[in-house]
């Protein structure tokens, strides 16, 4: 995947970071100390819809096949920039009942975007 | 759109980067996002925090994290990077500390609800339990008995609700497995549990459990009730149980 560096438009990663003193969120979250809110940005031009992302080649794979034929089902999609590789992260925190909580949550954190 | 989604990024709005509010937009998308998965309304209301040196103490027995140099908690992230499949069942470690009861031999533990979850199923619940030897010490005993008794249950207003024999030769952590019907009345409504904890040997054997106690002295050794449960929706459990 892309990361976003001001410069391109097309689909890429944009990096963002909350750090959880800052916010006023330390008090109840004992750890991490922060959280990678990650998101996907950019353009899909349809060139490169379904291009990125090894988890789609399938998908490219189907495109390319149909485009080399000139005719495509997929020729009036519009494809979404989206994470295509997530991360799961573990928090531990204070419930309502001061009790600590430890969860490990699954597709919290985008990794990479592409093109769906 | 602020639905949870697989999509985490996709609930988070499209900023113009030149709104200087897009900063503050884009930090409320990510408390918002936080909250949606771990299923809180809100952020919880910390109006007296668990003394760090119990918290440290319940981590450090549990494995669950370790104090880095800067003094932060940094915890085992779940190793799984790549597209997960998003469970039905979201699976958590609960760490519920000891408040006094209403005698000295009594503990209460209470379980927070959490929003829009069905049913909380509990896979495993232990108490762990510090007994303190002091100087006069009989050595001729190297074991003793601990029992938990659950209050309100049971023929004479207690059930049985586990037992122990513990080895005493020093100060130490023992964990007590609490039993299924113990453990039911955590998955319910009130999901609390009161226990009450003897030990008939103790006072010969020169050795006693740390309870609630009222002074901070014993804070760092507070009894504590490691649960680990499992959030399912409930039509997810009916299939399960079909």
């Amino acid at each position: 995947g892309l990361e976003c560096d001001g410069k391109i438009n097309i689909c890429c990663r944009k990096q963002f970071y909350v750090n959880f003193r800052d916010i006023g969120w330390s008090d109840w979250i004992i750890a991490p100390i922060g959280y990678y809110g990650n998101y996907c940005e950019g353009e899909c031009p349809s060139h490169i819809a379904g291009t990125s992302g090894s988890s789609l080649s399938f998908h490219s794979a189907v495109i390319n096949h149909y485009r080399i034929r000139g005719y495509s089902p997929f020729n009036n999609i519009k494809s979404c920039c989206v994470p295509t590789k997530l991360r799961a992260m573990s928090m531990l925190y204070y419930d309502d009942e001061h009790n600590i909580v430890k969860k490990d949550i699954q597709n919290m954190i985008a990794e990479e975007c592409g093109c769906s | 759109e602020g639905l949870v989604s697989d999509c985490p990024s996709c609930s988070l709005p499209r900023l113009q980067e030149t709104a200087p509010s897009a900063e503050s937009q884009l930090v409320e998308a990510v408390k918002e996002h936080i909250l949606n998965m771990l299923h809180l309304k809100e952020r919880p209301n910390i109006t007296h925090p668990v003394p760090r040196a119990a918290l440290l103490n319940a981590l450090k027995n549990l494995h669950v994290g370790k104090v880095r140099d800067d003094g932060n908690v940094e915890i085992e992230e779940e190793a799984s990077s790549g597209q997960a499949l998003r469970e039905p069942e979201q699976t958590s470690e609960i760490i519920s500390f000891a408040e006094a009861g209403p005698t000295q031999d009594v503990v209460h533990f209470q379980i927070a609800m959490e929003g829009g979850r069905d049913l909380t199923l509990v896979d495993q619940a232990n108490i762990w339990l510090y007994l303190k030897l002091s100087n006069k010490t009989n050595r001729s005993r190297s074991k003793v008995t601990v029992r938990l008794y659950q209050a309100g249950q049971g023929q004479d207003g207690q059930a049985l609700v586990s037992e122990k024999q513990v080895d005493i030769k020093r100060s130490g952590w023992h964990t007590i497995p609490v039993s299924r019907s113990a453990q039911a009345t955590l998955g319910t409504q009130e999901r609390s549990l009161e226990l009450r904890v003897t030990c008939e040997q103790c006072p010969e054997a020169g050795v006693r459990p740390v309870l609630a106690e009222p002074t901070d002295k014993e804070e760092s050794h507070r009894p504590f009730l490691m649960l680990l449960v499992r959030e399912v929706q409930e039509h997810t459990h009916r299939i399960r149980k079909r």
